[in-house]
């Protein structure tokens, strides 16, 4: 029944885009025609306005797919001629109350945003297999490149911008319009986007830009898991592949801190682009050359630091489980829970779709289980130091090694002891007991992704790292059965042989694992269990 | 998400591929624009006369090939639009499904309610920039724009 | 096995920041606006 005003609203834009057109064109012209159609009352209310701007969205994106055929360039006036209007339109628009101008003129850009997700959404839900993503992209793109132009001399107002993009796009996330994806890893990875993001002070962007990459793994899951790859999987991998690099060459921080949250999403067979996110380090900080001889990783001072996690880790933890884990950690008496701990991380049935990786296993659960009882390990192992170094006299604070806590080094030796217990700080404690029980309790599965939660650990020299470091050797090394030692070997050695780049801790705890003698690792009949095998850990050998 | 709905997932990733973008997708091109430019006498023109190309009066002047170079490299604006205008003065009609105009050559020899039939001229944009002559050809009207 | 990750058009040993010249995950190279079109007025005019 608005069809007549939809062509009086269509012939406005008409007018708008021939004024947008005319080279002689400048902002005296365009304030000119904001103020005719004000005066017209096209923008005046909630309802005729939001049809007006339906259908420029609507007007430009038709207007490129009827043009598309000859001319690239000139299909996109329309769309480049919206944007133009949206911009001119955010900078005349003020706040009514005259109090917070840049606030009002946000949430305009924000109602703006949210009429073109609905026509995006509708094309996307009415033209399927004809649906053409490029129009928006050029939409999206467009506007993020004029709002950068016009407001990143204003920080403040600049954030929210890129907050309210950051809020359409993950409305627009591949999981809820896969005919996006494309346009869409094109937006959140626009040079007037995500360094926008991750550069504005003090990292208050990361978050938002956390939750954007976290839908795009998410939604790679299933194609990825499933092993053979189509076109359309591997361009989209291979993209994502570019995105990653770029954060890890420039905004490596970014990675270090949320890698827990992008390994919970991360499918385990895609080990390059895992190890991409673990080979993260701060840039401030010198990695010593994991393959020189005798290198004394007990004295670099890094490894007291903790790593700044900022990612909720305890999240996939029930309440019933972390309670009991707690109680374990504080008592070490035996508990029901370390009885079921197969049931307690399978998935639930209900829970299983396509994007939780096809595993009987709650995958996250067991890393967040891995890195609780990890952290909670390294503080017992910090106090029980502080009270012996208090005990003892102050001279043996440097231990018989040389090192501060000695710790690492005690630990190795203490690995050798000839009756196979161990006076190890991190043997016979609470945290190594629930983590050889799951050793014990799980399946071969549940096993290799238990191991694999804790080689995610693994990175660059911090407190986790030589912790589940030296927790994978003692398990290693403490475990009676020689599948249990060759899973370990498997869980650490899929993760070399892969293309570059290898997390740091990772290197550091295989040279450890095959060099050092207690571990005797070349008589394990595993090594040799087959000409290939023998090969490859030959050549490993050989590189390490 | 159950299975069909993975379902939808891959058919609709295969739309989005099928329409990658490309790089002028979100890079417009770059015009030239002189950092000093030469001053030119006061006595030129220093902008395009107002409204020139805006009045029809100045479309009866070009030849037809210029109608045709407006309509097809300056899609989407007013000019465009003038010219359209001129060329169906001048008796083209524009055809939707080819996207190109046809003249009639002579009579037809069919007039129906839903088509015309016989000889046509028509512009071929894609190929030789040319007219060419097409005998026996129906235009059906829910074609004509 | 992954692949060699230095194959996919980004310089990952340049000491610049790679984000300023990231056109698109779909295509390599700079971006056409970095690629300044320089226009020299030649010699014989001066």
């Amino acid at each position: 029944d608005n069809s007549v005003l939809r062509e009086q609203l269509a012939f406005i834009f008409a007018e708008w885009i021939r004024v947008y057109q005319l080279p002689t064109s400048n902002d005296k012209d365009y304030g000119a025609f904001i103020n005719s159609i004000q005066q017209q009352g096209v923008l005046k209310g909630e309802e005729i306005s939001s049809l007006f701007f339906r259908v420029c969205t609507e007007m430009s994106v038709e207007s490129y797919i009827k043009y598309k055929v000859t001319n690239t360039a000139a299909a996109y006036q329309g769309v480049d001629a919206f944007v133009k209007l949206i911009v001119t339109l955010v900078k005349h628009y003020s706040d009514p109350q005259g109090v917070n101008h840049s606030g009002a003129k946000v949430t305009y850009l924000t109602t703006l945003l949210s009429i073109i997700v609905l026509v995006l959404a509708q094309a996307h839900e009415q033209r399927r297999g004809q649906f053409n993503q490029k129009p928006f992209l050029r939409l999206f793109s467009g506007l993020l490149t004029e709002m950068m132009t016009s407001y990143e001399s204003s920080p403040a107002m600049y954030f929210q911008i890129l907050t309210a993009f950051s809020n359409t796009f993950h409305t627009l996330q591949p999981l809820v319009f896969p005919g996006f994806t494309y346009g869409w890893l094109s937006l959140i990875s626009h040079r007037a986007f995500m360094p926008k993001l991750l550069l504005a002070e003090n990292g208050k962007g990361w978050a938002s830009f956390q939750k954007l990459l976290v839908c795009l793994l998410r939604f790679l899951i299933p194609f990825l898991v499933g092993g053979e790859m189509r076109d359309t999987t591997r361009e989209l991998y291979k993209g994502t592949l570019r995105v990653l690099l770029v954060l890890l060459h420039d905004f490596p921080e970014f990675l270090c801190d949320y890698h827990f949250s992008f390994c919970d999403v991360i499918p385990h067979s895609c080990i390059q682009l895992r190890n991409l996110i673990l080979s993260a380090f701060p840039r401030n900080m010198r990695l010593p050359d994991p393959f020189t001889p005798n290198l004394k990783v007990d004295l670099l001072t890094e490894i007291h630091q903790p790593p700044r996690v900022l990612s909720d880790y305890t999240s996939s933890l029930t309440v019933t489980l972390k309670r009991d884990v707690d109680t374990y950690l504080r008592t070490r008496e035996q508990a029901p829970f370390l009885e079921n701990l197969r049931e307690i991380l399978a998935m639930d049935p209900s829970n299983q779709d396509l994007y939780s990786g096809g595993s009987k296993y709650n995958v996250p659960m067991i890393n967040s289980l891995v890195l609780y009882v990890g952290v909670n390990g390294i503080a017992q192992l910090h106090a029980t130091s502080r009270t012996n170094s208090d005990a003892a006299a102050p001279a043996s604070a440097a231990t018989e090694n040389g090192t501060e806590n000695g710790t690492a080094q005690e630990d190795s030796n203490a690995v050798s002891s000839p009756q196979g217990t161990s006076s190890s700080p991190i043997a016979q404690t609470a945290p190594m007991d629930i983590f050889q029980r799951l050793l014990m309790e799980l399946d071969s599965e549940g096993r290799y992704l238990f191991l694999s939660a804790i080689a995610n650990q693994l990175r660059y020299p911090n407190s986790h790292t030589h912790y589940f470091s030296r927790v994978l050797l003692y398990l290693f090394f403490e475990a009676s059965q020689e599948t249990i030692k060759e899973q370990i070997t498997r869980v650490l050695l899929e993760r070399l042989i892969v293309n570059r780049p290898h997390p740091w801790g990772l290197l550091i705890t295989f040279i450890e694992l095959i060099k050092n003698p207690r571990y005797a690792f070349w008589d394990h009949a595993f090594t040799r269990i087959d000409p290939d095998i023998e090969k490859l850990f030959d050549s490993v050998s050989r590189s390490v | 998400l159950s299975k069909d709905v993975g379902f939808f997932a891959i058919q609709m990733l295969e739309t989005s591929f099928q329409f990658l973008p490309e790089v002028a997708d979100t890079e417009r091109p770059k015009y030239y624009t002189p950092k000093n430019p030469y001053p030119t006498p006061s006595y030129y023109p220093q902008l395009p006369p107002p409204a020139l190309f805006e009045t029809s009066a100045t479309f009866e002047k070009f030849d037809i090939d210029t109608l045709f170079f407006i309509f097809y490299y300056q899609q989407g604006t007013y000019q465009q639009y003038l010219a359209a205008r001129e060329l169906k003065k001048q008796s083209w009609r524009f055809h939707k499904k080819y996207l190109t105009w046809f003249q009639r050559h002579e009579e037809p020899k069919a007039i129906t309610d839903d088509y015309e039939q016989g000889t046509y001229i028509y512009f071929d944009y894609e190929g030789a920039w040319c007219q060419r002559k097409k005998t026996d050809f129906r235009f059906e009207y829910k074609f004509l724009e | 096995l992954g692949r060699d990750l230095t194959t996919l058009g980004l310089s990952l040993n340049s000491a610049e920041p790679l984000h300023g010249t990231f056109a698109s995950p779909w295509f390599e190279g700079p971006t056409s606006s970095d690629v300044e079109a320089e226009f020299h007025v030649p010699a014989c005019y001066n």
